[in-house]
Parts: C-alpha cells; sequence; structure tokens
C-alpha cells in the first residue's frame, strides 16, 4: 500500500 | 536512531518538563504564553493522531503519548488551576491563532507528500510546529524581563531543534536515498526563530546578567 508515508522521526 | 535525533528528543522532553516543574513548583505561569501551549498541543494532537493504529516503535509510542501528556498537564494548569490561571498574562498574550493556524492550513493543503487526511493534518503539524513559538516570543519581547526558568525553556526548545538539524544531516550523509524536504524546510525556518533569542540568552549568560531583550 503505497498511500502510507512513513514518518519515523518524532 | 542516532545521537543527534535522541539528544535533540530528549532536550524537547526536558524543556516541557522544565515548564511543568516552574508552573508546579511556582504555582506561577507568568511570561508563559499559553497560546504557544495550546498550539504545541494541537501539534502533537494533529501529528500522533497515528498513534493507536501505526505502531513504529516503543521509543516512539512513549514519547508521543508523553508529549500529548505533559502538554496537556501545562494547558490545564493556565487554564483552570485556581492559583496558576490568576498569574496567566492574558493581557500580553494578545497573538491571533488564526495568523498562524489559517496560513497552515492552507499550505497543507497545498503542498504536502500525499492527498489524504492524515497525511494533511500531519504536514499542517509540521508548519504548525514551525511557528508555534511566536506567540512566546512576542510575549518574551513585550515583558522584557524574562525569568531564568522560561528563558532556559526556550533555549532548551532552540537546542532541541538544532539538534534535529544535526540528525537530519547525519541521516542524509549515512542513508541511501534519504530525504525529507518538507520537514528540513519547516525545521530550517522554526530553528532560524530563535537565533535572536539565542543571541541575547548567550550574551546574558557569558555576563552572568539576567535575560533581559532589547525593545
Amino acid at each position: 500500500d503505497d498511500d502510507e508515508v512513513e514518518h519515523d522521526e518524532l | 536512531m542516532n545521537l543527534f535525533r535522541f539528544a535533540g528528543d530528549i532536550l524537547h522532553l526536558l524543556s516541557i518538563l522544565v515548564l511543568l516543574l516552574k508552573i508546579h513548583a511556582t504555582k506561577s505561569c507568568a511570561g508563559i504564553s499559553l497560546k504557544t501551549q495550546e498550539l504545541y498541543l494541537a501539534v502533537f494532537i494533529t501529528r500522533y493522531l497515528d498513534l493507536f493504529w501505526n505502531f513504529h516503535s516503543l521509543y516512539n509510542s512513549v514519547f508521543k503519548v508523553v508529549y500529548i501528556g505533559t502538554t496537556s498537564m501545562i494547558v490545564w494548569y493556565m487554564r483552570r488551576h485556581r492559583n496558576v490561571k490568576l498569574t496567566y498574562d492574558r493581557d500580553h498574550d494578545t497573538f491571533r491563532y488564526l495568523f498562524l493556524v489559517a496560513p497552515c492550513a492552507v499550505l497543507s493543503l497545498l503542498i504536502n507528500a500525499r492527498y489524504n487526511l492524515f497525511e494533511i493534518l500531519w504536514t499542517f503539524s509540521i508548519y504548525l510546529e514551525a511557528v508555534a513559538i511566536l506567540p512566546q516570543l512576542v510575549l518574551l519581547q513585550r515583558t522584557k524581563n524574562v525569568d531564568n526558568l522560561t528563558g532556559n525553556y526556550v533555549f532548551l526548545l532552540g537546542l532541541y531543534r538544532a539538534f534535529y538539524i544535526l540528525n537530519w544531516v547525519y541521516r542524509f550523509a549515512t542513508e541511501p536515498g534519504y530525504s525529507a524536504w518538507l520537514v528540513w524546510i519547516s525545521g530550517l525556518i522554526q530553528t532560524g526563530l530563535y537565533l535572536d533569542f539565542f543571541y541575547y540568552y548567550v550574551q546574558a549568560w557569558k555576563q552572568s546578567k539576567k535575560l533581559q531583550l532589547p525593545s
């Protein structure tokens, strides 16, 4: 699902 | 995760704790902008909306809960605590929310990575965080005499942003394909807003004087 963007920072 | 990012998160937490401790211990919120605190609460809530279904790491989840919880406590103290609320400097804390919230909302609709609700809210939170300190800086400017803890609070916040920039430089150098333009530009603007304050903070510290901002 490439509709999700990964946010790994706070 | 690198040391710069970790240091940034810890400094961020420390800044909030310094503020909460000051309010709790002195039962006073003189010099603190409720507008800035409420904007930060809006930043955390819109950014960490994914807390319940997007698990990234225990580290991230714990920080998200702690940031929302501690900032809610500060807002509660300033709005509801029977003694603390009397010390709130509402006559000087007059910055309009709309001047910050509206442009950030429009910008997040125009410039974002994916056009869906949660991504737009996340983008909004990035833009809003960049400018949320402005009511606090204006309040400091107006009241001129800055008490130590309030000065330390703003200094620690600025330091947190500086470490995030070091973290991005480090990631850019070590992670192939890593880029985050939207976050970088917002972060640079955010850190830039602290430069003036930093200058006076360091001057006062060098001369061991009380921090006073020029008019």
